[in-house]
């Protein structure tokens, strides 16, 4: 068993009735062995963990893992919490949970934000490697989250049309090519996570990592007016770690056939 | 350790009137000395004890057993783990408190989830659904 049970207040404990000592040095050595071969790991991985710059949103996948570790402590834990800013598993999300083999959520790579494209359009750009996807795995669902907080100010009472993008193909001197995955309407005074479905977009870029550029959202307002992410209170890389925009994906050991997207 | 045993088996030989051809009863397996006597162990090991709790999100360990004193079941080349299986049977029904049983292969473990960060900070939430032990023995 994995050995992790949970205190009511949902921390980990240790596997009751086994004995705690610290380990002797070959003892550590055999244990660290076993568990990368379990773990199918070559070697044991270095993250470069720092705060808001690689977020791939830990505690939305630890809420993961404690759903998937059960149920019923999962539904104690969502009781106790109380902040609505925390990215909790949707009962779409559970479901592709039960199938999942694997579930990854992605860093965005881009590290600066081009704000405004060559036709002073704002626009935000997102990336995420998803060329080292284990072989045979394949994605049955994947999503674009970003937090949107409730806009006081000048648009307090306007609406948006927030869209989102993947891009197709870059121009050094003009704008990219876009396919447009969705639009959605908003109103100024809404707050919560925004999720996009980009399982087909996930799939393409698994299987054919040159077409993966990233996807871009964009944002205007009634009037048409183009409008900074930032004004329409969409939390950037620049906002509280548990808000900030990722992406996940579900994969299942390849019995899924996809076809290539035209 | 069996070589030990064996130079030990030996002496004992010599000493003993010669012709009297007696197996090796349960008193005298691991009787010279109960301190070493093969047993198991139940050990929670704690991946913040092994320092990887900068990539291993959870759990925060796992429950091991492994097997510690004079086990002299090595399983090696010649003895697949079915055979090893079989003798530690055969011994420990012979000398049950001295020798466990055999967790004899192969033996599928629970499944587990395992959530942590990969090389590049991606969260990698993994299930490993067909554990199966690949070492036979004690552990």
């Amino acid at each position: 068993a994995a050995g992790s049970h949970f205190s009511p207040d949902g921390t980990p404990e240790a596997h009751p009735g086994f004995v705690h000592r610290r380990l002797r040095t070959h003892e550590k050595r055999e244990m660290q062995k076993e568990i990368l071969s379990i773990l199918g790991l070559p070697h044991r991985p270095r993250p470069h963990l720092s705060h808001g710059k690689y977020n791939s949103a830990p505690l939305f996948m630890l809420d993961l893992y404690n759903t998937m570790s059960g149920e019923e402590k999962a539904d104690r834990l969502r009781s106790a919490r109380t902040t609505q800013s925390s990215p909790l598993a949707t009962f779409q999300e559970t479901a592709f949970l039960n199938d999942a083999d694997m579930v990854m959520s992605f860093v965005n790579l881009v590290e600066f934000d081009r704000e405004l494209s060559p036709q002073r359009r704002h626009h935000k750009e997102f990336k995420f490697n998803l060329s080292q996807i284990p072989e045979g795995e394949a994605v049955t669902a994947a999503e674009f989250r970003l937090y949107k907080e409730c806009v006081s100010g000048a648009f307090r009472n306007d609406s948006f049309l927030l869209r989102v993008y993947q891009v197709v193909k870059e121009h050094p001197d003009r704008e990219a090519d876009l396919f447009l995955l969705e639009s959605r309407r908003l109103w100024a005074t809404e707050e919560g996570w925004l999720e996009f479905d980009i399982t087909a977009t996930s799939n393409l870029w698994v299987m054919s990592p040159a077409h993966n550029l990233g996807l871009q959202v964009g944002v205007e307002t009634s009037s048409g007016q183009s409008i900074s992410c930032k004004e329409a209170g969409l939390i950037g890389r620049d906002g509280a770690l548990e808000k900030q925009p990722f992406m996940v994906a579900f994969f299942k050991v390849s019995e899924v056939h996809i076809r290539a997207a035209r | 350790s069996t070589g030990g045993k064996r130079r030990q088996q030996n002496r004992n030989r010599s000493s003993q009137p010669r012709g009297a051809s007696r197996g090796l009863g349960p008193a005298d397996y691991n009787s010279s000395d109960q301190k070493t006597a093969c047993r198991r162990h139940e050990l929670y090991v704690s991946f913040r004890e092994l320092g990887w709790q900068d990539w291993i999100i959870a759990p925060e360990g796992y429950a091991a057993n492994y097997c510690d004193g004079e086990c002299s079941f090595p399983l090696n080349a010649h003895m697949n783990a079915t055979n090893h299986a079989i003798v530690q049977t055969l011994v420990h029904l012979m000398n049950p408190e001295n020798v466990p049983k055999p967790c004899c292969a192969p033996t599928k473990l629970h499944a587990i989830s395992v959530l942590y960060f990969d090389d590049n900070s991606n969260v990698i939430l993994k299930k490993y659904k067909n554990m199966v032990v690949r070492a036979c023995g004690c552990h």
